[in-house]
């Protein structure tokens, strides 16, 4: 079974933790700050509090046998450096890091970290393009006449059941899932009622799904 | 043509600027910060220094005529909740925000936000995914013996052209496109090399997704 750490318990390291253990998953999580370790208590297999700057504190909890380690420390550019390149210099397969802007990114690189993460940048270039088309979030052209789209519901649907929105209602498509806000529901229960900023995930003939989009 | 404005140019804010920019899009760029507007000046339409938790300032640049508005004040959690309200109370139509956590994000919801961004949250969730199937980012069946994946690329096919890479092998699969970093290429050149990271989007019978993937 996997194991895996989270260093750093912001808003990220925390979401982070809490999906793995969702999921399933063990997760250690380890922050400098008691207050914060106490808040993710709840939140993973077991949370510790600890400087994981420190070479003796990695080798104590024997973090470099982890899978992959995430750090998550945000704001301290030098202290997420210094993490990373112990916890790369003791052996850690894999660690994966938070970067605070482009060249914190590039340092991170240089030292070993095998994936960069920046949500915000990333956010701000997901919610771009549901300005840009405010019914449909994504569309994807699937070969052989069938599409993937993904429909944002608006105030219009607001309040409806699945199977009563537009999409809902050709056998040439069908529902697959649908979001909300960051939670994916595989095999939706179509008696659900729709809330703005709910995302439909529809696929099937690629015209029918055209033609129901331009309805909307 | 809709006109959009970002207030707050944080690296969302910026990030989110630029995304809209390079669709094609007009977007008016506004921060109480001389340095932070000057640069962003490349990265939108207009960028201007203001303060726009004022009244005045936003009947001044007609906010409330916008299509969209972000308010993309992260730390002063007071500023956006300020700001939101007088763009809501100006009449503007669409006011979304960025909450810096779950009380944050109440209050915007009670006063009138009609979106609530939580960058840092939703990547944790997303990131947690790609952490539990390393060879997997995202895996949707489609019905009628159709399913999407999204793979991602590992050390083990660094390197190769997009054409070269299993999922690229089967007239049962057709590669959509791939994502590199936060870009979507459509209609991808697959004569492209791959990057560790990458993500490729394929398509095509389940059967033949399944096995390829496992193979991998
Ligand atoms: N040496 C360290 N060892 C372990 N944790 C640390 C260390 N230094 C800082 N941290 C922790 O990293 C956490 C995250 O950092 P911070 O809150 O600055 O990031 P952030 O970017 O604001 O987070 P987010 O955006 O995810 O909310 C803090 O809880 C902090 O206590
Ligand atoms: N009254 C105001 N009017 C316009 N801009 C403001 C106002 N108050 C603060 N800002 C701007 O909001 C911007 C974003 O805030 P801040 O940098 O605290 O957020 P952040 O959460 O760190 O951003 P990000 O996470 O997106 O990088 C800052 O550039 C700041 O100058």
């Amino acid at each position: 079974k996997k194991q895996f750490a989270v260093i750093g318990l912001g808003r990220f390291g925390l979401a982070l933790c809490e999906e793995l253990m969702e999921q399933g998953a063990q997760v250690l999580a380890l922050d400098i700050d008691e207050q914060r370790v106490k808040l993710a208590a709840d939140k993973a297999s077991h949370a510790i509090i600890a400087d994981c700057s420190s070479e003796d504190t990695v080798a104590e909890l024997k973090l470099d046998e982890y899978d992959i380690v995430v750090v998550a420390i945000g704001d301290d550019i030098n202290t997420s450096i210094l993490t990373t390149l112990v916890l790369k210099e003791m052996g850690t397969k894999t660690v994966w890091v938070k970067a605070k802007n482009k060249f914190h990114a590039k340092i991170l690189y240089k030292i070993g970290a095998d994936r960069i993460i920046s949500p915000e940048r990333d956010m701000g270039i997901r919610i771009a393009r549901s300005m840009l088309d405010r019914r449909v979030f994504d569309f994807l052209a699937l070969g052989s006449g069938l599409a993937i789209a993904e429909v944002v519901i608006g105030g219009k649907h607001l309040g409806e059941r699945i199977d009563e929105h537009p999409c809902a209602k050709s056998n040439k498509l069908k529902i697959l899932a649908y979001k909300r806000g960051a939670t994916i529901y595989d095999q939706p229960d179509l008696s659900v009622s729709l809330e703005i900023g709910d995302i439909l995930i529809v696929a099937g003939e690629e015209e029918v799904l055209k033609e129901k989009i331009r309805l909307l």
